[in-house]
């Protein structure tokens, strides 16, 4: 069973990044195999990994046609793999705009990669661009991230329109994975709101797990390491393991 | 005198908004006549400030040829107006890079516009694309936010770059209004670290005034206010007043 996720919000800063590369290494470290594909071109998961040179990467498999199996990099974690962003990414979004098929490259790039990973997770950058597009188009779920905010409250409308049009035009199979809430902080009124609000409007979609405001998930980047390798029992930490094993159990039967 | 400042970083999540709002609020009671123009797509500013309704804003200036003036609301406040943003801006980020003079279009309509604003303040959203470049180019400075994090100050770098580029290609006169420090915690070895890395670096462009997290900045968009009206003796609102100030005397000048 192969799941391709994709980890999407066009607010920006509300735990995309954090999450796909805590997630990824919990999946992996509970023996699953994954792919972090970062289609940032902040390349903010590849960094936060460790890797901080210019790597051949997702640029090169969309714009060169490279092989994918060229460019995919492993990490100091078994089970875990990376295909890197890089700067020259920033530019895909232009060239991407003057292919005929430009909606459905990344799609086709995986359909031809019969690969070993059991679970494929993408990071993508904070806009509903070509690049974002490709990616829910890939993908069968979109993984969301919405932080304990009044102004990422906001988005989420507009972002499950965007997500219904993509179902109806280019992937009718695209499902939700689930509402992910991030930098929650029992201490505060605002967090308890916007809290009540998500599980009010969109209980079926939001996952039982939660992430708290926890200052490990921020300072783990800066050493190159998920949470899990940085500080083995934060509450970033666990509230990860959790999500990860509430993603899977939800895809058993996948 | 005039003088347009961007809010720009592709980061996300860093306050530009917060930043965009509250410094615009906070020029206006200082009693500087300011413009606020939400060039993001997400709309955030606009509805920070309690417009919450589809408006004719600046989609309709730059695609649809609409006059400015028919398209700017007074705000509670006096001295503060906004041009606002709208749903359809979204489909402008494409429908920008057919046109010839796609990145000049922003600039043009502000020139033509005779008007009577000492500030005009452009809110970008997260990304370095057409309708950014566009705010970077009318613009006579850019002010930078940084989120006190490690992953923020991984993509100054890249910023500093493009600012750079469109420096020497598109606007010469595009200055550094400076580097804010946003959502500082003194309690965090973190926020310090990240402190004293942009001071080492960037001494001669970081603003004396640092904005420390403060939970009244983030709940007064709910309320369609800046901090001023709605938490007037909070951190957030003395922090921007601040900050206003060191922007007026450090513009005396111009
Ligand atoms: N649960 C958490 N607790 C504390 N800090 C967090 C948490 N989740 C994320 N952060 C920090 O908040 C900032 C924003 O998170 P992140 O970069 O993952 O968001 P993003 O949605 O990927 O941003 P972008 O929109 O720029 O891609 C980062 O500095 C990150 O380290
Ligand atoms: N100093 C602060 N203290 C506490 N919360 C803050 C502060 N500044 C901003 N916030 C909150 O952090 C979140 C991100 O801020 P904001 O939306 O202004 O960033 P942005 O850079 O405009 O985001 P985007 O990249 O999506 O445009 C918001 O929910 C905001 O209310
Ligand atoms: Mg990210
Ligand atoms: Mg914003």
């Amino acid at each position: 069973m192969q799941k391709i996720i994709a980890i999407a919000n066009q607010k920006g800063g509300v735990g995309k990044t954090t999450t796909a590369v805590n997630l990824s290494a919990s999946l992996a470290v509970l023996e699953h195999k994954t792919l972090l594909i970062d289609i940032d071109p902040q390349s903010n998961a590849t960094s936060a990994l460790g890797f901080t040179d210019n790597y051949k990467g997702i640029y090169e498999c969309i714009i060169d046609k490279d092989k994918i199996e060229n460019c995919i990099i492993n990490t100091k974690q078994k089970h875990l793999d990376i295909l890197p962003s890089s700067l020259d990414l920033a530019g895909a979004e232009v060239e991407l705009s003057t292919l005929d098929n430009k909606e459905t490259i990344l799609k086709s790039i995986l359909k031809q990669f019969k690969s070993k990973y059991e679970y494929i997770i993408i990071d993508c950058a904070p806009s509903l661009g070509n690049l974002t597009i490709n990616a829910l188009i890939a993908a069968n779920s979109v993984l969301i991230p919405v932080q304990c905010e009044y102004l990422a409250l906001e988005g989420l409308g507009k972002l499950l329109n965007t997500i219904k049009m993509i179902q109806q035009n280019l992937n009718q199979n695209l499902e939700i994975e689930g509402i992910l809430m991030t930098m929650y902080d029992s201490r505060l009124r605002l967090s308890n709101q916007v809290l009540d609000e998500i599980k009010k409007h969109f209980n079926n979609l939001i996952f039982k797990t939660i992430i708290h405001r926890n200052v490990k998930l921020s300072e783990a980047p800066s050493f190159g390491k998920p949470a899990l390798l940085y500080a083995v029992d934060s509450t970033g930490t666990v509230n990860y393991l959790k999500l990860a094993d509430e993603v899977i159990i939800k895809n058993k039967k996948y």
